[in-house]
């Protein structure tokens, strides 16, 4: 452990808390994209088989816990307690086009041909990709509640972090993991543009929106 | 197995 991996997975607690949060206080997902919510909670699952047969640490077990219960309570909450405030028509991100393709990758770029390890490396590129729905929902609307925006951020600060802590790992532990980092490198990516907007207008007391 | 070593992050 190292103090960025540390900040990331705080990052990514934060993240769920505050989408909780808005759901709570807001008593709506308005905003929010029920497919990568979905997306997520396959992601867990699938990463996190190894929950029965490989003990990490007792931290790395609570957070794993914590993921897969709190990634289906949110699914559960916009499913069905606040379903009427979610609206089908601007989640339409097909995500066929995801599921798809990474499952293909996993099956050729894995660390072994089995199970475990080809759904591990599923997760990887899935999660990488899994907020799509996400970003192109808003891309939609063009415009987002500025807590919407705060769970955005906090989701790529989670992910940002994780690039100096693999940089960390190489030097201090000569570590690298391919398939993480790649998959990484291409999910911080794809925040780019939306940090953009968040540094410039939401963290400058504006609204979040996009230009026409 | 060397590669599950590897799968310690969240």
């Amino acid at each position: 452990m190292n103090l960025f991996r540390l900040l990331g997975d705080l990052a990514h607690l934060a993240s769920i808390f505050i989408l909780l949060h808005k759901i709570q206080t807001t008593r709506s997902c308005r905003g929010i994209s029920f497919k990568t919510q979905a997306l997520y909670v396959l992601v867990f699952l699938t990463r996190y088989v190894d929950l029965f047969f490989h003990w990490v640490s007792l931290y790395n077990f609570v957070m794993k816990i914590f993921f897969i219960a709190s990634s289906c309570y949110i699914l559960y909450l916009m499913k069905y307690r606040f379903r009427p405030t979610h609206d089908p028509s601007l989640d339409t991100f097909k995500i066929e086009y995801l599921l798809g393709p990474c499952f293909v990758l996993a099956l050729i770029f894995n660390y072994h041909f089995e199970l475990a390890e080809v759904l591990w490396a599923f997760s990887i590129y899935l999660e990488a990709v899994a907020i799509f729905p996400q970003l192109f929902m808003l891309q939609r609307t063009g415009e987002a509640e500025a807590i919407t925006t705060h769970y955005l951020a906090a989701l790529g600060v989670y992910r940002a972090l994780y690039i100096p802590n693999w940089i960390y790992r190489y030097f201090t532990e000569g570590v690298v993991d391919p398939i993480a980092v790649v998959a990484g490198i291409v999910q911080t990516g794809l925040y780019l543009d939306f940090f953009y907007v968040y540094f410039t207008k939401v963290l400058q007391g504006q609204k979040f929106e996009l230009p026409a | 197995k060397d590669s599950s070593r590897s799968h310690d992050e969240l």
